[in-house]
């Protein structure tokens, strides 16, 4: 036998409901934020004074559901830390320098012009916010009957996974995907749309009821 | 823009990549299993443009009601209120085993009521053994009758001779 354990009454006044908070944008610009929970994961939460390295990030299982990776220390090295998106968030630009500019180089003609790529990082303003890893073409998938079709734009859910009534699960397309034809100018605004298709013959009847 | 189109979302800041998305029960329509199609529609295509069927970006999948545990029904419920039961399975389940028993019984009741009527004196052992042909001694069987069989003798054995024997 053992005593039988009794739950702890819910504390109905707890302050882990995240709460809005205030932060400054654009050198004076403020504005309000509110956290937002999706499928146990807060969005838009106030980031820590402190930064910790070891901080748990969202990733997504093929189904585009959310589980939590806990990074740690093994060895030296960080195991499971937060992936680095390479220079998929950055923007390029192209600069001219001259000879003078290099400060004479010894192998360098003097008429010559040095063409020097300069990668800058995009405005996380907003998304330094989302706690779930983003979507880049690092991590698309084949799909299609002989998986020779790249997902693009999409990271999760794989395809012909199934997603359950009631559960949630997260769509990911990778941003910069949806340029503009004429302008390259990357679309601000995207919609999703649902819609029925015809199973395939091969498929039919093979789920699990 | 499409008749199978059944949902799409608010515009949403591209600059995000995430779409929260809860299946809903009533878009399976009855069915257990749906396949559905995702697509993403950009803030430069029209509406009247935009086609997901047609479209170049584009994710399949399934939704599907998750697993049930099964229980009585409503309309179980209904018919027992009702005082309809429909428990014939359990007269088959029971029956079976019963009907075994019982054959054993009898059987049983068969076997010690015929006990003095039953002769087996013809497969008893003594019977059997009165059968069994005697053949004699190997001497005397006419066939090995010229066969001299040696006595035993010793097997040659290896005599160690050294120098100090």
């Amino acid at each position: 036998w053992r005593d039988v354990v009794m739950p702890r009454p819910k504390d109905t006044t707890t302050t882990e409901a995240p709460k809005p908070w205030v932060r400054t944008i654009y050198d004076s610009a403020k504005e309000i934020v509110t956290p937002t929970v999706i499928a146990g994961i807060t969005f838009s939460a106030e980031p820590d004074k402190e930064s910790d390295p070891l901080k748990p990030w969202v990733s997504l299982k093929k189904d585009g559901s959310p589980v939590t990776i806990k990074p740690e220390i093994k060895n030296g090295r960080t195991k499971n830390a937060y992936p680095s998106y390479s220079t998929y968030f950055q923007n390029v630009y192209t600069t001219s320098l001259t000879y003078e500019d290099l400060g004479k180089p010894q192998n360098m003609d003097p008429d010559d012009i040095f063409e020097k790529e300069i990668f800058v990082d995009d405005d996380d303003t907003y998304t330094s916010l989302n706690p779930v890893m983003r979507c880049t073409p690092l991590s698309y998938f084949q799909k299609g009957p002989a998986k020779n079709i790249l997902s693009e734009p999409f990271c999760s859910p794989r395809e012909k996974t199934n997603l359950k009534v009631d559960d949630t699960y997260f769509i990911t397309w990778y941003t910069k995907f949806f340029t503009h034809p004429v302008t390259e100018q990357i679309a601000e605004k995207v919609r999703l749309h649902f819609t029925y298709v015809k199973e395939d013959a091969r498929d039919k009847n093979l789920h699990k009821r | 823009p499409e008749k199978a189109t059944f949902f799409i979302t608010e515009w949403l800041n591209n600059v995000d990549g995430i779409f929260p998305l809860e299946v809903q029960e009533a878009w399976l329509q009855g069915q257990a299993y749906r396949a559905i199609l995702v697509t993403i529609q950009p803030d430069y295509i029209n509406d009247d443009e935009f086609l997901p069927s047609t479209a170049d970006n584009g994710l399949e999948f399934i939704i599907k009601l998750g697993s049930k545990v099964f229980k009585t029904t409503k309309e179980q419920l209904a018919l027992q209120d009702a005082g309809i039961y429909n428990d014939s399975i359990y007269y088959i389940i029971l029956a079976i085993p019963m009907c075994v028993v019982v054959t054993f019984v009898g059987m049983y009741f068969f076997l010690y009521l015929t006990k003095g009527n039953r002769d087996f004196s013809d497969i008893k052992s003594s019977v059997l053994k009165s059968r069994h042909r005697v053949i004699g001694r190997i001497k005397d069987i006419k066939k090995f009758r010229g066969i001299k069989n040696h006595k035993y003798e010793e097997l040659p054995q290896f005599k160690k001779v050294s120098k100090q024997n």
